[in-house]
Parts: structure tokens; C-alpha cells; sequence
């Protein structure tokens, strides 16, 4: 199974409709500070169903919705798609190719699709279950913290490997 | 279930000493279990020696030298369990050009079981890509993306992205 | 003392906001008492907005302008307060080249009542120096030094030492 | 009042004598991973006196001594010398330059010097109080910590700058 291509809109400071395509290689991205590389680890999250606003740098809802700017007005929502080539059947769903969409209103409301159908959040932690969360998206602070962890808490990530 | 720990511990271990290796070109490290006996509670010490230098704890080391022991341990996880695909947040920042470019080699080896997607600021990480994206921000505030496939590269000034080498 | 306190806070304040608008080319930041009227136990809350984009949390700030708005903090006591030498190690990390080049312009501005001293990987905070110090490691595991006066540098490579662009 | 030169031997990474010459423009110390710059940095603040070896990296006086490699034996203890240009009198001594040295041996036992007269920790303090402890290094934790602290903690900043 891999990872075909990546849509978001409204999402943070990607105000408008963009498009990530993925091939097996290896992908760099690249850009100057607080152009929205992060923001881009944010949304796969997101979108997979990350629940702690915490560890997307937010506190609700509305932090992950385009705010505006000085020149240009805030947006209603947030929407982020993620499409995976699922032909190995890895992800417990019986199609070819599967879309997860999730979007959020400032109502604080979330809806969650799977190939356009729309789902609870309960079948997408389902259906993401073969995408070990721990390891999805890795940050530099994950990285020193394994580190100075005590051993005793690091024994969580042989846990989430075993 | 505690058989599957003592399996993966086991393995992830001997991952661990091959890739602190191969990234320090070196040197050597292990993983120890500080309660062998009660698989239930134990916790998992490391023990590491970079090339040359004298088995010391890991406080002593520098920002790069905990920056790669810590991507050891992290290639040594992804080797036992691969994720399908994985977004690497900037984690080779602390590394000096060799060592990013240790660190490029041996993420080619586990790219061919797990898909990358490696956000970074180092010249030699880039290299390694098939795909680039660069992201800028507009006047507007809004991020811009362009990409470009690396046989198409010439001068990575030309989407303004800050590169350092 | 109280007095003291607020004076200090009032200039320090005052400098963080030049600081950050010098660093980030625009935008605005501010410090806030927490409790103006108790200035024994008053905390002190740091709002800021990089140029363009609306006031937000610094969380959602990103690792580069959380860097730079630090380093607007540190300037800010630094001016206020000066020490009469200053080590600074690797604080210009996680900042890519433009803002490289607006902390180094800003770092020469302090350098005349601070000496600095400033342990970097980045070339453009290299160019900024009057003598480099380039640190090696020995086959023996043993440091071995190299200076430089800039006007005789030709090549940063010639002592081998790690240089990021 | 400025820094003149440093001076160390057999302190972590630098075994033998090495010592630094600063002017009053701006020193920048590269290299790659590991080779000892942050060691000058650590160098720096134990000569002035840190008893926090947790400050050091380390837990105990031994660890700052140089350990050995496989091809150069420990040594038995590390010495550190600072020399300032006092001319200014900005630093409480009656002297145009003062070098404040430390050395500390494998027992643990720690000598002071001024000048090469032998002092007591108490008189290293008094001398260095102008050299404002919080400001002498800053590392990139330190940086971003102030960031994360809580407004409570932040005070502290201020109050040494007061
Ligand atoms: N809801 C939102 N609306 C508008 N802008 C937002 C929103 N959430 C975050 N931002 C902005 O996104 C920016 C951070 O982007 P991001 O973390 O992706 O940067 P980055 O490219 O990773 O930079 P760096 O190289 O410094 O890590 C901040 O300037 C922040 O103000
Ligand atoms: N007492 C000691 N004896 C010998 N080596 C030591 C001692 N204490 C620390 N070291 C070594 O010093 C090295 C760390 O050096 P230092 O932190 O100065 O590196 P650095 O140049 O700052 O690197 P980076 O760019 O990664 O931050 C480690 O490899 C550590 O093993
Ligand atoms: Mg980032
Ligand atoms: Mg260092």
C-alpha cells in the first residue's frame, strides 16, 4: 500500500485547493521558515484522524482553519483528502484505491469520508489501523525525546513496534 | 503480549547496532533491557561509543552525535516494523554534512519498504529525493507550492526556497 | 526591586518590539504583564504576529520563527542589560538564509557592547565574523583547533571543517 | 572589560593545551559533529565557576576530565584559564587583567586561582558577579525554553536583567 497523492484547502496556510502527488520514491520538501512545511505534516495527520489539537500546535478546531491575513479574509472550513493505493489490500477495505476526507467548521464540527461515503470517526481509526500512528509522521522533538526518555518510557515505542 | 516484545526488543536491538554503524561509520551501541526478568515493567537502557571515543552516557555526547543515535533507533524501529509510508519532520537539522550524508545512504536502504517524505533545510538530504515540492509564502499569506522531479533540476534558487548547504 | 522590575520591563519591552519587527522585516510583538498590578508575582506573556498573518498562539508559530522570536527576546535583555561577553551556541539553527542574514545584521548592531562569541554551522553567520575558529576531532579523539582571520579567508573547506549553506 | 584569550587543557575533548585569542569583533567556532565546539562552551562557564554539572553534560567532576580514546590515555586532571582586559574595572580586583583559572583532579578536588593566587570558589563568584551568569552562554534549548516557559518562569529573565 502506498500513498498516492495529498488535497488540502482552508487548512492552516493552505488557504486555497492544493494538490501533493506522491511516487515510491523519496519526496523532499523544502521552503523558507513559516511557509508551511509543518503544516503539511499537520494536515496528513489530521486528516488520519488526529484528535490532540495539542500536537497539531492548536487548541480547537478553528486553529487548523485558514485565519486570513491581511489580504485575504478567513476561511469557513478545512478540508484535507489523502488517497493511498490500496491494491495490496493492506488497509481492511475492499477497494483498490482509498480516499480518507475529513473536514472541520468553525462550528467545531468534524466530517469524516471514506471514498466519498460519509463515515464516523470510529471507521477511520479502523480503517488506518495498518498505519502504526506512532511512526507516520516523526518530528525532530520525537526524535531527541526518545532519547532523553527514561527507559521505562521508552519501552512505548517497542510497544507500538511489537 | 510478552513473547512479541522479547521478539521485537531482539530485533530492534540487533537493527540498532548495525545502523549506529553504519551512520557513525563506526563505533558501536547496544540497547539493554534494565529488568530482563519482568518483561511486563522493564525499560530500555541504551549504550552507545562513537568511533574512537571511550563508552560514555549519552548527556555527554553533542547535539549531532544524539540527533544520529536517535535516528538509529528510530531506522532500527522502521526496519522491524515498516510503516507503509513515513514524514520525516526536519530530523536531520542537527547533522553536519557528512553525517547527512550517512544519514541519506541509509534512508535510501529503507525506502524501498516505507515511502518518504522528508521535510529538511540540508542540501545533501535534497539530493536524495526523487520529488521535491517547495513551499513558499505568498504576499498574501497563503502557501505556495511548486514541484519539481530531480532530473529536472538545475539551480534550486530558481523557486526561492531557502536551501542550506 | 519592584521599581527596578518595572523600568526593566518597560525597556526590555519596549526593545523586544524593535527587535522583532528588525528581525522578521515587519510584523509586530509585544510583552504583556500578566498581573500589571501585583509586579512580585506578575507573569510575563509574549504576543506576537510575523509580518502578513494574524495574531496568533505562538504554538502554531513555526520551528524557525519560534527561533527568531526567541532571539528578538534574548536581544531585547541583551540591550537592556548587557553582558560584556556572550557565547552563543548554535542558537541560528533552525533559521534559513534570509533570516540568517536580518540575525546577523541585528547580532553586528549589539556587537559593539557584547562580545560575541557564536558557534555555528550556518555560512552566512560565519561571513558575519572577524576571526573563525575551526574545531576538529583527531584520529585520537583529541580537538585540534584552527583559526582564522577572515581577511584570509579563501576557501572554508581548506580545514576540513563542516559548513551548512 | 572584555575576554582576551582561553585557555584549556585536558577538559572533555581537548587534552592537550589549546588555547583561544578573542578580539573585540565577532568569533565564530565551526566544525563538524562532535569535534569539541560546545566543550569551548561548557569550558567557559566551569572555569567561572558552575557546580552544576548537569549544566556540564556530566554528573560529576570526573566527567569533564578527558576520558581517554583508543589511542591516547585519560589524563589525571582538566585545567581551564579566562583572561580578561579589566582596565575598565569593571571586575572588582585591582588589576588591569585578571585570569581567573580552575583545575579539578580525578578525586574531585577543585583548585581556584586569580592570577595565579590561590582562592576559594567564594572569591571566584564575588569576581565574576559583573559577568551576568544567565547571559554568559546560551544554548538553543535555552532559547526556545523561554518560549515554553509559563509566564511565571519568564520573570526570572527579567529579574537578573534587573
Ligand atoms: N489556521 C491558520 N491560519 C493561518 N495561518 C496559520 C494557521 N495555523 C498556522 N498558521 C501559520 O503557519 C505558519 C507555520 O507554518 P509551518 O509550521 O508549516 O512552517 P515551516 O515551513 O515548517 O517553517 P520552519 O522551517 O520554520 O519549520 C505560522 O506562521 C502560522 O502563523
Ligand atoms: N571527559 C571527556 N573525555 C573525552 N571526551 C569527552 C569528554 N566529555 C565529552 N566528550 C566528548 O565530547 C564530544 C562532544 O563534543 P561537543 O559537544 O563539543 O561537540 P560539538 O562540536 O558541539 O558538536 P555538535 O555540532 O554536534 O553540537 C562527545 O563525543 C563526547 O564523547
Ligand atoms: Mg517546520
Ligand atoms: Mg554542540
Amino acid at each position: 500500500m502506498y500513498l498516492k497523492r495529498l488535497h488540502v484547502q482552508g487548512f492552516k496556510t493552505f488557504a486555497q485547493k492544493t494538490e501533493f502527488l506522491y511516487d515510491s520514491g523519496v519526496t523532499a520538501i523544502v521552503g523558507p521558515n513559516g511557509s508551511g512545511k509543518s503544516n503539511i505534516a499537520d494536515a496528513i495527520r489530521w486528516v488520519l484522524g488526529e484528535q490532540r489539537y495539542s500536537v497539531l500546535r492548536g487548541r480547537k478546531t478553528e486553529d487548523v482553519i485558514f485565519a486570513g491575513s491581511s489580504l485575504k479574509p478567513a476561511m469557513g472550513f478545512a478540508e484535507a483528502s489523502i488517497t493511498f493505493d490500496n491494491a495490496d489490500g493492506k488497509l481492511p477495505l475492499n477497494f483498490n484505491e482509498v480516499t480518507i476526507t475529513r473536514r472541520a467548521y468553525r462550528s467545531g464540527e468534524n466530517e469524516y469520508y471514506i471514498n466519498k461515503s460519509r463515515v464516523r470517526l470510529k471507521d477511520i481509526t479502523e480503517a488506518t489501523l495498518p498505519l502504526s500512528q506512532t511512526y507516520t509522521v516523526i518530528t525532530q522533538g520525537m526524535v531527541d525525546a526518545a532519547l532523553s526518555q527514561k527507559p521505562e518510557e521508552r519501552r512505548g515505542l517497542f510497544e507500538d513496534a511489537a | 503480549t510478552q513473547a512479541q516484545f522479547s521478539v521485537t526488543f531482539d530485533k530492534v536491538a540487533e537493527e540498532f547496532k548495525r545502523f549506529f554503524a553504519l551512520l557513525f561509520n563506526g563505533g558501536s551501541a547496544r540497547l539493554v533491557l534494565t529488568q530482563p526478568d519482568n518483561l511486563a515493567q522493564t525499560g530500555i537502557e541504551i549504550l552507545a561509543q562513537p568511533p574512537g571515543k571511550k563508552p560514555q552516557s549519552l548527556a555527554l555526547f553533542s547535539g549531532g552525535e544524539r540527533a544520529l543515535t536517535a535516528v538509529a533507533l528510530l531506522f532500527a524501529l522502521l526496519e522491524v516494523n515498516p510503516s507503509p509510508f513515513c514524514v520525516l519532520d526536519e530530523v536531520d537539522a542537527a547533522l553536519d554534512e557528512s553525517n547527512v550524508g550517512r544519514f541519506c545512504e541509509t534512508l535510501r536502504t529503507l525506502a524501498h519498504k516505507t515511502q518518504f517524505i522528508v521535510i529538511t533545510h540540508n542540501r545533501g538530504t535534497i539530493e536524495a529525493a526523487r520529488t521535491i515540492y517547495g513551499v513558499s509564502m505568498g504576499s498574501d499569506s497563503v502557501s505556495k507550492i511548486m514541484s519539481l522531479r530531480v532530473d529536472e533540476v538545475t539551480d534550486f534558487k530558481v523557486h526561492g526556497s531557502k536551501l542550506k548547504r
